[in-house]
Protein backbone atom coordinates (compact mmCIF):
# COMPACT_ATOMS: atom_id res chain seq x y z
CA UNK A 1 0.00 0.00 0.00
CA UNK A 2 1.20 3.38 -0.74
CA UNK A 3 1.05 6.15 2.48
CA UNK A 4 -1.53 8.74 2.05
CA UNK A 5 0.24 12.34 1.79
CA UNK A 6 -0.68 13.63 5.09
CA UNK A 7 1.83 12.67 7.80
CA UNK A 8 -0.81 12.20 10.17
CA UNK A 9 -1.92 8.34 9.02
CA UNK A 10 -0.37 6.26 10.37
CA UNK A 11 -0.26 2.42 9.91
CA UNK A 12 -2.22 -0.50 12.17
CA UNK A 13 -2.90 -3.57 12.51
CA UNK A 14 -6.33 -3.77 12.67
CA UNK A 15 -8.63 -6.83 13.70
CA UNK A 16 -11.43 -8.46 12.00
CA UNK A 17 -14.11 -10.44 13.48
CA UNK A 18 -16.24 -12.32 10.59
CA UNK A 19 -18.31 -15.53 11.37
CA UNK A 20 -15.53 -17.64 9.32
CA UNK A 21 -13.38 -16.54 12.42
CA UNK A 22 -10.73 -13.47 13.00
CA UNK A 23 -7.74 -12.06 11.42
CA UNK A 24 -6.55 -8.73 10.89
CA UNK A 25 -5.47 -6.74 8.20
CA UNK A 26 -3.34 -3.89 7.98
CA UNK A 27 -4.83 -0.12 7.28
CA UNK A 28 -4.16 3.70 7.86
CA UNK A 29 -5.71 5.61 10.33
CA UNK A 30 -5.30 9.07 11.54
CA UNK A 31 -3.47 9.56 14.79
CA UNK A 32 -3.53 12.81 17.14
CA UNK A 33 -0.25 11.71 18.38
CA UNK A 34 1.96 12.94 15.70
CA UNK B 1 -43.64 31.44 10.85
CA UNK B 2 -39.12 32.81 10.39
CA UNK B 3 -38.77 36.24 9.60
CA UNK B 4 -41.33 36.88 7.45
CA UNK B 5 -44.31 37.26 10.36
CA UNK B 6 -42.14 38.59 12.71
CA UNK B 7 -41.38 41.75 9.59
CA UNK B 8 -44.88 42.47 9.18
CA UNK B 9 -45.48 43.16 13.18
CA UNK B 10 -41.95 44.09 14.13
CA UNK B 11 -41.80 47.97 16.16
CA UNK B 12 -39.08 49.96 15.48
CA UNK B 13 -37.47 48.06 18.88
CA UNK B 14 -37.82 44.99 16.91
CA UNK B 15 -36.14 45.88 13.36
CA UNK B 16 -33.57 47.80 15.31
CA UNK B 17 -32.76 44.16 17.20
CA UNK B 18 -32.65 42.33 14.47
CA UNK B 19 -31.03 44.66 12.39
CA UNK B 20 -28.34 44.47 15.19
CA UNK B 21 -28.05 41.09 15.83
CA UNK B 22 -27.85 40.52 11.79
CA UNK B 23 -24.89 42.70 11.41
CA UNK B 24 -22.84 41.39 14.27
CA UNK B 25 -23.71 37.96 13.25
CA UNK B 26 -20.47 37.12 11.36
CA UNK B 27 -17.47 36.25 13.59
CA UNK B 28 -15.31 33.37 13.76
CA UNK B 29 -14.55 30.07 11.76
CA UNK B 30 -15.53 26.63 10.95
CA UNK B 31 -13.02 25.52 13.41
CA UNK B 32 -15.66 26.12 16.13
CA UNK B 33 -17.60 23.73 14.69
CA UNK B 34 -17.61 20.55 16.23
CA UNK B 35 -14.77 18.11 14.99
CA UNK B 36 -13.67 20.98 12.41
CA UNK B 37 -10.39 20.36 13.69
CA UNK B 38 -9.91 16.68 12.27
CA UNK B 39 -12.69 16.56 9.88
CA UNK B 40 -9.76 16.99 7.75
CA UNK B 41 -8.94 13.17 8.35
CA UNK B 42 -12.30 11.96 6.70
CA UNK B 43 -12.22 11.44 2.94
CA UNK B 44 -13.76 9.59 0.33
CA UNK B 45 -12.62 5.56 0.22
CA UNK B 46 -12.36 5.96 4.03
CA UNK B 47 -13.98 2.41 5.35
CA UNK B 48 -16.05 2.31 8.80
CA UNK B 49 -18.42 -0.21 10.42
CA UNK B 50 -21.51 0.59 9.85
CA UNK B 51 -24.95 -1.26 11.22
CA UNK B 52 -26.24 -3.81 8.40
CA UNK B 53 -29.69 -2.86 7.64
CA UNK B 54 -29.89 -5.77 4.26
CA UNK B 55 -30.04 -8.62 7.55
CA UNK B 56 -32.83 -11.07 8.77
CA UNK B 57 -30.99 -10.99 12.11
CA UNK B 58 -32.83 -10.39 14.71
CA UNK B 59 -29.92 -9.13 16.30
CA UNK B 60 -27.92 -6.14 15.19
CA UNK B 61 -24.97 -6.72 13.21
CA UNK B 62 -22.64 -4.84 11.49
CA UNK B 63 -21.07 -4.49 8.19
CA UNK B 64 -18.35 -2.61 6.42
CA UNK B 65 -18.83 0.28 4.24
CA UNK B 66 -17.05 2.74 2.37
CA UNK B 67 -17.66 7.09 1.68
CA UNK B 68 -18.40 7.63 -1.15
CA UNK B 69 -19.08 11.21 -0.77
CA UNK B 70 -18.88 13.68 1.87
CA UNK B 71 -21.42 16.60 2.36
CA UNK B 72 -20.85 18.59 5.98
CA UNK B 73 -21.35 15.58 8.66
CA UNK B 74 -23.01 13.65 6.61
CA UNK B 75 -21.57 11.00 3.86
CA UNK B 76 -22.75 9.19 1.27
CA UNK B 77 -21.80 5.37 2.03
CA UNK B 78 -21.64 1.98 0.30
CA UNK B 79 -21.77 -1.20 2.14
CA UNK B 80 -18.37 -3.11 0.45
CA UNK B 81 -19.45 -5.63 -2.13
CA UNK B 82 -21.74 -3.71 -3.99
CA UNK B 83 -18.87 -2.63 -6.10
CA UNK B 84 -20.27 0.14 -8.46
CA UNK B 85 -23.81 -0.52 -7.61
CA UNK B 86 -25.20 2.66 -6.37
CA UNK B 87 -28.56 1.28 -5.65
CA UNK B 88 -28.30 0.76 -1.60
CA UNK B 89 -26.08 3.81 -1.45
CA UNK B 90 -27.36 5.43 1.33
CA UNK B 91 -26.59 8.72 3.74
CA UNK B 92 -25.51 8.43 7.25
CA UNK B 93 -24.20 11.69 9.70
CA UNK B 94 -20.83 9.74 10.66
CA UNK B 95 -20.72 11.61 14.09
CA UNK B 96 -23.57 9.17 15.32
CA UNK B 97 -23.34 6.62 17.42
CA UNK B 98 -23.85 4.02 15.04
CA UNK B 99 -20.86 4.91 13.25
CA UNK B 100 -17.48 3.25 14.31
CA UNK B 101 -13.02 2.69 13.28
CA UNK B 102 -12.48 -1.04 10.86
CA UNK B 103 -11.50 -3.32 13.92
CA UNK B 104 -14.00 -1.86 16.38
CA UNK B 105 -17.01 -5.20 15.88
CA UNK B 106 -13.75 -7.44 16.68
CA UNK B 107 -12.61 -5.50 19.43
CA UNK B 108 -16.83 -5.43 21.07
CA UNK B 109 -17.20 -8.94 20.13
CA UNK B 110 -19.70 -8.61 16.97
CA UNK B 111 -19.42 -10.60 14.20
CA UNK B 112 -19.45 -8.83 10.61
CA UNK B 113 -22.32 -10.31 8.41
CA UNK B 114 -22.38 -9.33 4.46
CA UNK B 115 -25.67 -7.74 3.70
CA UNK B 116 -28.18 -10.30 2.26
CA UNK B 117 -28.73 -9.41 -1.00
CA UNK B 118 -24.97 -9.62 -1.89
CA UNK B 119 -24.22 -12.77 0.73
CA UNK B 120 -23.74 -15.13 -2.26
CA UNK B 121 -21.26 -12.91 -4.19
CA UNK B 122 -18.13 -14.48 -2.82
CA UNK B 123 -17.66 -17.34 -1.42
CA UNK B 124 -14.61 -16.57 0.75
CA UNK B 125 -15.52 -13.26 2.42
CA UNK B 126 -12.55 -13.41 4.98
CA UNK B 127 -10.30 -13.08 1.27
CA UNK B 128 -12.75 -10.05 -0.03
CA UNK B 129 -12.15 -8.33 3.43
CA UNK B 130 -8.36 -8.74 3.43
CA UNK B 131 -8.41 -7.40 -0.54
CA UNK B 132 -10.35 -4.37 -0.06
CA UNK B 133 -8.93 -3.53 4.13
CA UNK B 134 -5.49 -3.80 3.37
CA UNK B 135 -4.34 -0.46 2.94
CA UNK B 136 -7.46 1.28 2.95
CA UNK B 137 -8.13 4.27 5.26
CA UNK B 138 -9.95 4.18 8.23
CA UNK B 139 -11.46 6.08 11.34
CA UNK B 140 -9.57 6.88 14.20
CA UNK B 141 -9.68 4.52 17.27
CA UNK B 142 -10.76 7.60 19.13
CA UNK B 143 -13.40 8.58 16.46
CA UNK B 144 -16.00 8.97 18.89
CA UNK B 145 -14.19 9.99 22.01
CA UNK B 146 -13.20 13.05 19.49
CA UNK B 147 -16.75 13.47 18.89
CA UNK B 148 -17.41 13.23 22.58
CA UNK B 149 -15.04 15.96 23.31
CA UNK B 150 -16.00 18.11 20.26
CA UNK B 151 -19.56 18.55 22.12
CA UNK B 152 -18.82 20.15 24.96
CA UNK B 153 -18.98 23.74 25.46
CA UNK B 154 -17.33 25.90 28.15
CA UNK B 155 -20.13 28.11 28.19
CA UNK B 156 -22.24 26.48 31.42
CA UNK B 157 -25.92 27.77 32.67
CA UNK B 158 -26.10 31.03 34.73
CA UNK B 159 -22.51 32.38 33.37
CA UNK B 160 -22.96 36.12 33.25
CA UNK B 161 -22.41 37.80 29.65
CA UNK B 162 -22.36 41.35 28.51
CA UNK B 163 -24.49 41.28 25.30
CA UNK B 164 -26.16 43.97 22.64
CA UNK B 165 -29.51 45.30 24.14
CA UNK B 166 -31.98 44.45 22.00
CA UNK B 167 -33.76 47.22 22.93
CA UNK B 168 -31.26 49.71 22.13
CA UNK B 169 -28.63 48.68 20.33
CA UNK B 170 -26.23 51.35 20.84
CA UNK B 171 -25.82 49.53 24.60
CA UNK B 172 -25.17 46.87 26.28
CA UNK B 173 -26.43 44.68 29.36
CA UNK B 174 -25.91 41.91 30.87
CA UNK B 175 -27.40 38.48 30.43
CA UNK B 176 -27.08 35.01 31.63
CA UNK B 177 -26.35 32.55 29.91
CA UNK B 178 -30.12 29.78 30.01
CA UNK B 179 -29.13 27.02 27.72
CA UNK B 180 -25.88 25.82 25.47
CA UNK B 181 -27.13 23.69 22.41
CA UNK B 182 -24.24 22.67 20.10
CA UNK B 183 -22.14 26.20 20.89
CA UNK B 184 -25.24 28.30 20.81
CA UNK B 185 -26.43 30.15 23.93
CA UNK B 186 -29.91 31.03 24.77
CA UNK B 187 -29.20 34.34 26.99
CA UNK B 188 -31.54 35.80 29.16
CA UNK B 189 -31.44 39.89 30.62
CA UNK B 190 -30.63 39.99 34.06
CA UNK B 191 -34.23 42.02 34.69
CA UNK B 192 -36.32 40.76 32.00
CA UNK B 193 -37.12 37.75 30.82
CA UNK B 194 -36.45 38.24 27.15
CA UNK B 195 -34.30 35.49 25.44
CA UNK B 196 -32.08 35.45 21.91
CA UNK B 197 -29.68 33.02 20.44
CA UNK B 198 -26.14 33.26 19.49
CA UNK B 199 -23.26 31.68 18.91
CA UNK B 200 -20.65 31.37 22.02
CA UNK B 201 -18.26 32.93 19.61
CA UNK B 202 -20.41 35.48 18.06
CA UNK B 203 -19.33 38.97 18.40
CA UNK B 204 -22.79 40.00 20.07
CA UNK B 205 -21.40 38.65 23.57
CA UNK B 206 -18.58 39.89 25.50
CA UNK B 207 -17.32 39.32 29.10
CA UNK B 208 -18.36 41.82 31.93
CA UNK B 209 -16.43 44.41 31.69
CA UNK B 210 -15.78 45.09 27.91
CA UNK B 211 -18.27 47.91 27.34
CA UNK B 212 -16.35 49.98 29.85
CA UNK B 213 -12.85 48.98 29.13
CA UNK B 214 -13.78 50.19 25.40
CA UNK B 215 -16.14 53.18 26.19
CA UNK B 216 -19.38 51.20 24.62
CA UNK B 217 -22.43 52.17 26.84
CA UNK B 218 -23.89 50.08 29.08
CA UNK B 219 -27.17 49.60 31.04
CA UNK B 220 -26.16 48.89 34.69
CA UNK B 221 -27.77 46.40 36.40
CA UNK B 222 -30.14 46.88 39.43
CA UNK B 223 -29.82 43.52 40.23
CA UNK B 224 -27.01 44.43 43.37
CA UNK B 225 -26.13 40.75 44.42
CA UNK B 226 -25.66 37.65 42.25
CA UNK B 227 -27.56 34.41 42.52
CA UNK B 228 -26.03 31.58 43.97
CA UNK B 229 -24.62 29.52 41.05
CA UNK B 230 -23.99 32.71 38.93
CA UNK B 231 -20.49 33.76 37.59
CA UNK B 232 -19.24 35.94 35.08
CA UNK B 233 -18.00 33.99 32.02
CA UNK B 234 -14.06 33.90 32.09
CA UNK B 235 -12.88 36.34 29.47
CA UNK B 236 -10.91 33.62 27.81
CA UNK B 237 -13.88 32.34 26.47
CA UNK B 238 -14.88 35.00 23.73
CA UNK B 239 -13.99 35.42 20.87
CA UNK B 240 -10.79 37.29 20.35
CA UNK B 241 -10.00 39.96 17.87
CA UNK B 242 -7.15 41.47 16.24
CA UNK B 243 -4.70 43.94 17.92
CA UNK B 244 -5.23 46.92 15.79
CA UNK B 245 -2.85 50.43 16.32
CA UNK B 246 -5.11 53.10 16.64
CA UNK B 247 -1.93 55.71 17.00
CA UNK B 248 -1.66 56.28 13.14
CA UNK B 249 -3.60 56.71 10.46
CA UNK B 250 -6.90 55.55 11.80
CA UNK B 251 -10.89 55.55 11.69
CA UNK B 252 -12.09 58.82 12.51
CA UNK B 253 -16.17 60.34 13.23
CA UNK B 254 -17.98 61.08 10.31
CA UNK B 255 -15.42 59.26 7.95
CA UNK B 256 -17.90 57.16 5.23
CA UNK B 257 -17.74 53.93 4.36
CA UNK B 258 -20.02 51.25 3.27
CA UNK B 259 -21.91 48.09 5.60
CA UNK B 260 -24.35 45.38 5.50
CA UNK B 261 -27.32 47.35 6.84
CA UNK B 262 -28.66 46.20 9.93
CA UNK B 263 -31.68 46.81 8.84
CA UNK B 264 -31.94 45.04 5.85
CA UNK B 265 -29.18 42.25 5.70
CA UNK B 266 -29.74 41.70 1.88
CA UNK B 267 -28.44 44.92 1.62
CA UNK B 268 -24.76 46.93 1.66
CA UNK B 269 -25.19 50.52 2.73
CA UNK B 270 -23.58 54.03 2.96
CA UNK B 271 -22.60 54.27 6.34
CA UNK B 272 -20.56 56.95 8.59
CA UNK B 273 -18.27 56.42 11.94
CA UNK B 274 -19.90 57.37 14.69
CA UNK B 275 -17.47 57.23 17.50
CA UNK B 276 -14.18 55.50 17.53
CA UNK B 277 -14.01 53.64 20.45
CA UNK B 278 -11.10 51.60 22.22
CA UNK B 279 -9.68 48.11 21.08
CA UNK B 280 -9.84 48.82 17.29
CA UNK B 281 -14.42 48.95 17.78
CA UNK B 282 -16.72 51.82 15.87
CA UNK B 283 -19.61 52.47 16.36
CA UNK B 284 -21.04 52.68 12.72
CA UNK B 285 -24.58 54.68 11.81
CA UNK B 286 -26.45 54.03 8.33
CA UNK B 287 -26.73 57.62 6.79
CA UNK B 288 -30.62 58.70 6.03
CA UNK B 289 -31.45 56.71 9.47
CA UNK B 290 -34.37 57.91 10.62
CA UNK B 291 -33.42 57.68 14.29
CA UNK B 292 -31.81 60.72 15.16
CA UNK B 293 -30.95 60.03 18.81
CA UNK B 294 -28.41 57.76 17.04
CA UNK B 295 -29.79 54.80 19.15
CA UNK B 296 -29.38 52.83 16.20
CA UNK B 297 -25.27 52.99 15.86
CA UNK B 298 -23.74 49.38 16.28
CA UNK B 299 -21.02 48.19 17.05
CA UNK B 300 -18.12 46.70 14.59
CA UNK B 301 -14.61 45.95 14.74
CA UNK B 302 -12.73 47.69 12.83
CA UNK B 303 -11.35 44.33 11.94
CA UNK B 304 -15.12 42.80 10.56
CA UNK B 305 -16.23 41.47 7.54
CA UNK B 306 -19.25 43.04 7.30
CA UNK B 307 -17.58 46.79 6.53
CA UNK B 308 -16.21 47.94 3.44
CA UNK B 309 -14.33 50.71 2.16
CA UNK B 310 -16.45 53.26 -0.28
CA UNK B 311 -16.50 51.78 -4.31
CA UNK B 312 -16.83 47.87 -2.32
CA UNK B 313 -19.96 47.44 -3.98
CA UNK B 314 -19.73 49.33 -7.31
CA UNK B 315 -16.12 47.40 -7.57
CA UNK B 316 -17.92 43.98 -7.21
CA UNK B 317 -21.13 44.82 -9.20
CA UNK B 318 -23.45 44.77 -5.79
CA UNK B 319 -26.03 47.32 -5.57
CA UNK B 320 -25.13 49.71 -2.83
CA UNK B 321 -28.11 51.26 -1.14
CA UNK B 322 -28.18 54.61 -1.03
CA UNK B 323 -29.15 57.05 2.01
CA UNK B 324 -33.16 56.85 2.48
CA UNK B 325 -34.12 60.45 1.10
CA UNK B 326 -31.03 60.69 -0.88
CA UNK B 327 -32.48 61.42 -4.59
CA UNK B 328 -29.37 62.60 -6.77
CA UNK B 329 -29.21 59.33 -8.44
CA UNK B 330 -27.53 56.89 -9.16
CA UNK B 331 -25.52 57.54 -6.12
CA UNK B 332 -22.01 58.54 -7.05
CA UNK B 333 -19.60 58.29 -4.62
CA UNK B 334 -17.23 61.29 -5.23
CA UNK B 335 -20.56 63.82 -4.92
CA UNK B 336 -21.76 62.35 -1.82
CA UNK B 337 -18.68 62.74 -0.23
CA UNK B 338 -18.03 66.50 -1.78
CA UNK B 339 -22.15 67.27 -0.69
CA UNK B 340 -21.71 65.93 2.73
CA UNK B 341 -18.13 67.56 3.46
CA UNK B 342 -16.76 64.24 4.53
CA UNK B 343 -14.11 61.97 3.78
CA UNK B 344 -14.22 58.16 2.88
CA UNK B 345 -13.03 56.23 5.10
CA UNK B 346 -9.11 54.90 3.97
CA UNK B 347 -9.14 51.44 2.36
CA UNK B 348 -5.89 50.31 3.97
CA UNK B 349 -8.29 50.11 7.40
CA UNK B 350 -10.17 47.78 5.98
CA UNK B 351 -9.98 44.01 6.74
CA UNK B 352 -8.97 42.84 3.50
CA UNK B 353 -8.02 38.48 4.45
CA UNK B 354 -9.66 36.24 1.99
CA UNK B 355 -9.49 33.15 3.49
CA UNK B 356 -9.53 29.83 1.26
CA UNK B 357 -12.82 28.93 2.70
CA UNK B 358 -13.63 26.11 -0.20
CA UNK B 359 -17.84 27.44 -0.32
CA UNK B 360 -19.05 27.33 -3.92
CA UNK B 361 -21.80 28.90 -5.47
CA UNK B 362 -25.17 26.58 -5.21
CA UNK B 363 -23.34 24.54 -1.87
CA UNK B 364 -26.12 23.62 0.93
CA UNK B 365 -25.49 24.48 4.11
CA UNK B 366 -27.86 25.49 7.87
CA UNK B 367 -27.42 29.26 8.47
CA UNK B 368 -29.27 31.25 11.40
CA UNK B 369 -31.77 33.65 10.36
CA UNK B 370 -29.89 36.83 11.74
CA UNK B 371 -33.71 37.90 11.81
CA UNK B 372 -34.38 35.54 14.07
CA UNK B 373 -31.32 34.13 15.54
CA UNK B 374 -32.93 31.33 17.08
CA UNK B 375 -33.71 29.61 13.85
CA UNK B 376 -31.46 27.65 11.70
CA UNK B 377 -32.34 26.71 8.41
CA UNK B 378 -31.79 25.06 5.57
CA UNK B 379 -29.91 27.21 3.08
CA UNK B 380 -27.86 27.96 -0.56
CA UNK B 381 -24.74 29.99 -1.19
CA UNK B 382 -26.34 31.57 -4.34
CA UNK B 383 -23.34 34.53 -4.46
CA UNK B 384 -19.61 35.03 -3.16
CA UNK B 385 -18.09 38.02 -3.66
CA UNK B 386 -14.21 37.38 -2.14
CA UNK B 387 -15.46 36.33 1.71
CA UNK B 388 -18.66 37.20 1.91
CA UNK B 389 -21.30 34.81 1.03
CA UNK B 390 -25.21 35.79 -0.07
CA UNK B 391 -27.20 33.17 1.94
CA UNK B 392 -30.67 32.19 0.36
CA UNK B 393 -33.40 30.62 2.30
CA UNK B 394 -34.34 28.23 0.52
CA UNK B 395 -38.12 28.24 -0.23
CA UNK B 396 -38.23 31.95 0.93
CA UNK B 397 -38.05 34.66 -1.41
CA UNK B 398 -34.84 36.87 -2.49
CA UNK B 399 -35.80 39.67 -0.12
CA UNK B 400 -34.82 37.44 2.81
CA UNK B 401 -31.73 36.56 1.75
CA UNK B 402 -28.68 37.70 3.92
CA UNK B 403 -25.04 38.52 3.48
CA UNK B 404 -22.50 36.70 5.85
CA UNK B 405 -19.06 36.37 6.48
CA UNK B 406 -17.62 33.01 5.36
CA UNK B 407 -16.17 32.69 8.56
CA UNK B 408 -19.37 33.61 10.62
CA UNK B 409 -19.95 31.09 13.79
CA UNK B 410 -23.90 31.09 12.04
CA UNK B 411 -23.10 28.96 9.51
CA UNK B 412 -23.05 25.38 9.54
CA UNK B 413 -22.35 22.08 7.82
CA UNK B 414 -25.25 20.02 6.58
CA UNK B 415 -26.00 17.57 9.45
CA UNK B 416 -24.81 20.01 12.35
CA UNK B 417 -28.43 20.60 13.61
CA UNK B 418 -28.88 16.85 13.63
CA UNK B 419 -25.13 16.14 15.62
CA UNK B 420 -25.92 18.85 17.96
CA UNK B 421 -29.89 18.55 18.54
CA UNK B 422 -30.91 21.63 17.67
CA UNK B 423 -34.09 21.75 15.46
CA UNK B 424 -33.36 22.75 11.63
CA UNK B 425 -36.30 24.78 10.06
CA UNK B 426 -37.01 22.67 6.82
CA UNK B 427 -37.39 24.70 3.54
CA UNK B 428 -40.63 26.65 3.71
CA UNK B 429 -42.37 24.67 1.19
CA UNK B 430 -41.67 21.66 2.85
CA UNK B 431 -42.81 23.18 5.71
CA UNK B 432 -46.37 24.14 4.33
CA UNK B 433 -47.00 20.27 3.43
CA UNK B 434 -45.40 19.22 6.53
Amino acid sequence: AVEPSSRKWEQKQVQIKTMEGEFSVTMWASDDKK
Amino acid sequence: AKSKAGESICSSVGRAWRFKARILGPSLCKMYVPMGTCWGDLAEGVMVEVLNSDTNLSTKVYWVAGIVKLSGFKALLRYEGFDNDTSRDFWCNLCVPEIHHVGWCASSGKPLVPPKSIQLKYSNWKAFLVKRLTGAKTLPPDFATKVHENMQFPFKKLMRVEVVDKTHLCRTRVALVEQVIGGRLRLVYEEGSDDFWCHMYSPLIHSIGWSRSIGHRFKRSDVSKKIDGQMDAPAQLFAKVKDVDQNGEWFRDRMKLEAIDPLNLSAISVATVRKVLADGYLMIGVDGSEVTDGSDWFCYHSTSPSIFPAGFCEINNIELTHPRGYTKLPFKWFDYLRETSSIAAPVKLFNKDVPNHGFRQGMKLEAVDLMEPRLVCVATVTRIVHRLLRIHFDGWEDEYDQWVDCQSSDLYPVGWCQLTGYQLQPPAAQMARE
